[in-house]
């Protein structure tokens, strides 16, 4: 049995509108120590995960490992035609196994029940990186704030929706996209007096070319955090990663691009 | 031109 307390504007929510464009289903396992979220858009070139573990969940109760496949557009469309004030509570029973519920409660104590079929996610197979993975294959991290994150996601695909490289260095953090009819140059200094801010940490030189789009498809969601971190690969997917409440954190990948 | 490499290759586990 699982009962996933949500609120309209949560991180579980936001994340759910983020990938709705790319993905139809979100891979949801959960044990009595949490929540974990995969998704991955039908390319295969993003990834997103959110990791929620229960005691950071109000109201969270699940007895059993419970792996399902919850329908995006579905769930989304629900969400949105609730109320602010709703209580809602996904349930996955016993006695309706295969289908979820989403119960909207008013403050009244109206009701709507929504109920869906669940779908087969088949992401068992995607094997996301651990902290000894990142250590040893990710050269360099950056730490900003998410807010400013966001701004660039936004510039760099707008400006140029399929190339862009992120180069860094142990004094600057840069940002390029390629447009149509020009380039667009973000460049960060490493501050001296304040790194708690924005922070470089980098062993030797990273430059990664990716496609902006997924990036600032995800940028959003990080402003749930005031503070994202860019882990940088010569060889491995752009990995940006926030935290969410205590222990939870929210993680995508962004597959590179190649030189030839 | 660069090439587009999927996630699959960094993240499949067989």
């Amino acid at each position: 049995m699982l009962e996933l307390p949500l609120v309209k504007g949560d991180p579980f929510h936001h994340v759910m509108e983020a990938i709705l464009d790319l993905s139809d289903v979100a891979h949801v396992v959960c044990t009595t120590r949490g929540l974990n979220l995969l998704a991955v858009d039908t390319k295969h070139l993003a990834i997103v995960s959110l990791l929620f573990p229960a005691e950071d969940f109000k109201g969270y109760t699940c007895d059993e490992y419970i792996s399902i496949g919850i329908p995006i557009r579905d769930l989304v469309n629900a969400i949105r035609c609730g109320d602010d004030k709703d209580t809602i509570t996904l349930k996955v029973g016993e006695e309706n196994f295969g289908t979820i519920t989403l119960s909207f409660v008013s403050p009244e104590k109206n009701t709507v029940d929504y109920e869906f079929r669940l779908v087969d996610a088949k992401l068992e197979r995607f094997r996301l990186p651990d902290r000894h993975f990142l250590r040893s294959k990710y050269q360099g991290s950056v730490k900003m704030p998410s807010v400013e994150f966001r701004r660039i996601c936004k510039c760099l695909s707008n400006f140029g929706d399929e190339y862009g490289v992120i180069s860094v260095t142990d004094e600057d953090l840069t940002y390029f996209a390629k447009g149509t009819d020009g380039d667009v140059y973000v460049e960060y200094k490493q501050q001296e007096e304040d790194t708690t801010i924005f922070k470089i940490d980098v062993r030797e030189p990273v430059r990664l070319a990716f496609n902006p789009k997924y990036l600032n498809t995800f940028a959003k969601v990080f402003t749930l955090s005031g503070q994202v971190k860019l882990f940088l690969s010569k060889t491995h997917p752009l990995m940006v990663e926030c935290k969410i409440g205590q222990k939870g954190r929210i993680r995508c990948f962004v597959a590179p691009k190649v030189e030839p | 031109s660069p090439t587009q490499k999927t996630l699959d290759r960094f993240f499949h586990s067989s």
